[in-house]
């Protein structure tokens, strides 16, 4: 576990360092030795100039990058997930390139819930379904009795009616 | 080339949210 | 072959190439505007140097020297630094998940999956509008039922009533009408007769 931030900072000064001990003022004199043979302080002057100037710059730079693209926050988050996530071992997931594929975990859950609640509305009404049907099956025979009753009434009355026919044609007689 | 990843890491970052809302307004319409 | 480092550009929101791209062309062209400053500066110093006999171009010769030296380094250094930069500070770790990825983690989910759960749902669907239907259905009889039970019932009670009047005339059913109408005969039958008698 390391800061990206502090590392990004060192990287930086051991690059500028290593850069100024290649740019030394011997490198330097060597190269502008007429100026160096006849103005040696004033070589050394402009040499101290110019690694000063050019440390300065770049420093300068990399504080504008880390500024113009908030560098610090996200290199501290993703050192943060980079922490939560270091117990994963193997390599983790990766975008398939085919965002449909992809999608479908992302999409999952949400019709995965869709699905149980459903479910439910289904179960729910097929239970509230039973009971009706129950109370249509008690129905119909309620029915079927009550037919069967008025049935009986009426082949009674109808037996009664014509068996006084029958009896006051007797009568008549 | 570099604009191209740019543009498609932006949209796998954003769109599965988008997409989401999307898929999120639909199931509760048609469940209502 | 190029690695896009998509992944990293989806977290960053730029290529990690992109970014060191741009710090190199910063940093080299720092290093070349230093240079030109050196130069301005000696030649300054020249001027003010009596019978000095070194030539502008001399001088630039010298910078070129000195420049082509420090770029070799530069880049030699820079190209180092990059590689540490990318493989270090730029890079998202290979058994890392960015947190917009998370449920491809916890709930990984295939395609045929995905389609089964929408088939699945399709089905429920028709199961629901199914049972709904079923219920309007049953709910439609009981409502039936119940008029068709009144309409009985109020048959039955007809009967009731007719059975009551009926009691109420003695014939509440057909023995006791017959018994009832044999009585009423034979007395008649007996009333005759005595009508008769009388008359004679």
């Amino acid at each position: 576990t390391f800061s990206r931030v502090k590392l990004l900072d060192t990287m930086v000064d051991t690059f500028l360092q290593k850069l100024v001990a290649a740019g030394s003022y011997q490198r330097f004199a060597d190269c502008y030795e007429h100026l160096h043979r006849l103005q040696p302080e004033t070589t050394q002057r402009i040499h101290d100039k110019f690694i000063t100037q050019l440390q300065a710059s770049i420093r300068e730079e990399i504080s504008e990058i880390k500024e113009e693209g908030n560098l610090e926050t996200v290199l501290n988050s993703l050192d943060k997930i980079v922490e939560d996530g270091k117990n994963h071992k193997g390599p983790a997931w990766r975008p398939s390139g085919t965002p449909e594929r992809d999608l479908c975990s992302v999409l999952a859950p949400y019709f995965l819930q869709q699905r149980d609640t459903l479910r439910r509305h289904v179960q729910k009404q097929e239970a509230r379904n039973q009971e009706l049907a129950e109370a249509v099956l008690a129905g119909r025979r309620q029915v079927e009795a009550l037919q069967q009753q008025v049935q009986a009434q009426q082949q009674a009355w109808q037996a009664l009616r014509k068996q006084r026919r029958e009896l006051a044609a007797v009568l008549m007689e | 080339f570099d604009e191209v990843i740019v543009d498609i890491a932006t949209k796998r970052k954003q769109y599965p949210r988008k997409i989401l809302e999307c898929v999120i307004k639909t199931l509760k319409a048609r469940h209502e | 072959s190029v690695d896009p480092m998509t992944y990293e550009a989806q977290f960053f929101g730029f290529t990690p190439q992109t970014c060191m791209l741009r710090i190199y062309i910063a940093f080299q062209d720092y290093l070349f505007e230093v240079m030109q400053a050196v130069e301005q500066v000696i030649l300054k110093k020249l001027e003010g140097i009596p019978d000095c006999d070194i030539s502008p171009v001399q001088i630039r010769k010298c910078t070129e020297k000195f420049l082509c030296f420090m770029k070799g380094h530069f880049d030699n250094l820079f190209g180092k630094m990059e590689q540490l930069f990318l493989q270090l500070i730029l890079r998202i770790p290979p058994n890392i998940l960015l947190p917009e990825d998370k449920c491809q983690e916890t709930n990984p989910y295939s395609e045929e999956e995905f389609q089964l759960l929408q088939k699945e749902i399709k089905e429920l669907q028709e199961k629901y509008k199914t049972e709904l239907y079923t219920k309007q259905a049953l709910l439609a009889e009981l409502e039936e039922q119940k008029v068709v039970e009144a309409k009985l019932k109020q048959t039955l009670t007809l009967f009731d009533e007719l059975e009551n009047v009926a009691r109420d005339h003695g014939t509440s059913d057909f023995r006791e009408s017959l018994v009832s109408f044999v009585q009423n005969s034979r007395k008649l039958q007996n009333i005759r007769d005595s009508v008769e008698k009388e008359s004679k």
